[in-house]
């Protein structure tokens, strides 16, 4: 069905253009309100002095999430304007956006917050990371699961409030890896800074394995 | 356009079928892991000697939520297999398979876990409730304004977690309000129980002035 392939040959193009210029593009999704404009903020402060960074935030309506991340990094928000999730053109023109005058080495994308629709759409990302909160639940992969299964990597976010939730974090790891065996789990707390280095690393890994 | 009209006639005649056997119906949205179920279970604890009660859950994939509830009243599992909302023909369906001998007093749909697209469809409820979890950050009813918009009232959940979140309950109801000025707002705790008194209340006057 072409109506498809026209945004996959999009995302095609965006990854390839982007490896050559030597960007690696990650697309964060999860939940709203489950630290994904926190977990960036938190890696712009440690990644921001050894590597050249920019983000494109996607949400429904206002400039909030760009403006907090506009702080660290060249910023720009993709208004959705009530579509659920961002799709290829959105971001291509987002990126224009940013006028980068030289290439960055990490290019952001934080997806509209919503667990079920942007699993379904390649906005040409290297690696897409999904976040799950400890306040969420730990039995949500194998409730919303196409979200864990085009993923690589889940970010376990908010560690530091596991304390006062009845969230396992075996029984999430458990529930994630019966619909995709390999998925790389990171627990971090943005507030703590806890788990922040693995997460660091993995990054600088994933961008080493494939630009 | 006729595909529009279809859903909206299927709510409307369900909304009036119900209303004429004395069931109130509640469609309960949030984004996943907000506290729906849990909400559900402390509900049915409290209501369920006075009233008849059962409910319809939806969500992608197992029958989780609907394990949980059935311990509590009638409960049936719709299983969306990857949609973003329930919709009203499968609302319809689910109704038939909790075989009511006789009518009930409240019906809960809780919508599947998502604050965008559930937004977009009338389910023939009564009242639309959204819950918003104080861990989720005061920042989300202005990033995704049509849930709040087209909801009655607004469930503030986990307030047992305020003290550990910077999330003002002030300024998440001044959000709220620009977007809904006559917005009703019931801060929770399903753990402690703080605020269900007043959430059952409203739950109640609600039925009495609908049906
Ligand atoms: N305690 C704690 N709170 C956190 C942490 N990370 C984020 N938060 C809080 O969680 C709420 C939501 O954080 P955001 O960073 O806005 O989440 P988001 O995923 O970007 O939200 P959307 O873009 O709206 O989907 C805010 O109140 C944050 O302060 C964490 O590690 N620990
Ligand atoms: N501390 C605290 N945790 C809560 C409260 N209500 C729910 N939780 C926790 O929040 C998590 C999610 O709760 P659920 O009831 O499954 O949320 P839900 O909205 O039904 O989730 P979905 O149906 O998947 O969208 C679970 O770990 C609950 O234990 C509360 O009032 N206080
Ligand atoms: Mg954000
Ligand atoms: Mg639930």
């Amino acid at each position: 069905r072409s109506i498809l392939a026209e945004p996959a040959r999009l995302a095609e193009e965006f990854r390839a253009r982007m490896t050559r210029s030597g960007t690696f593009v990650v697309n964060l999704m999860s939940s709203p309100g489950s630290g994904k404009t926190s977990l960036l903020e938190a890696t712009a402060r440690r990644l921001g002095d050894t590597y050249r960074l920019a983000c494109l935030v996607g949400d429904i309506a206002t400039d909030r999430d760009a403006d907090r991340l506009r702080r660290y990094m060249p910023a720009v928000q993709l208004t959705t304007g009530g579509a659920c999730r961002l799709e290829p053109p959105l971001v291509e023109a987002g990126f224009q956006r940013l006028k980068l005058d030289r290439p960055v080495d990490f290019l952001f994308i934080e997806n509209v917050g919503n667990l079920v629709c942007p699993a379904s759409f390649d906005l040409g990302e290297h690696v897409r990371v999904v976040v799950l909160a400890v306040t969420e639940g730990d039995d949500k992969p194998g409730k919303y699961p196409k979200a864990f299964r085009t993923s690589t990597a889940c970010v376990l976010s908010k560690i530091d409030l596991l304390p006062y939730v009845p969230f396992r974090i075996d029984s999430a790891i458990a529930d994630a890896r019966s619909i995709r065996a390999d998925l790389e789990f990171f627990p971090v707390s943005a507030v703590s800074g806890e788990g922040l280095d693995s997460w660091l690393k993995a990054l600088i890994h994933y961008r080493n394995s494939r630009i």
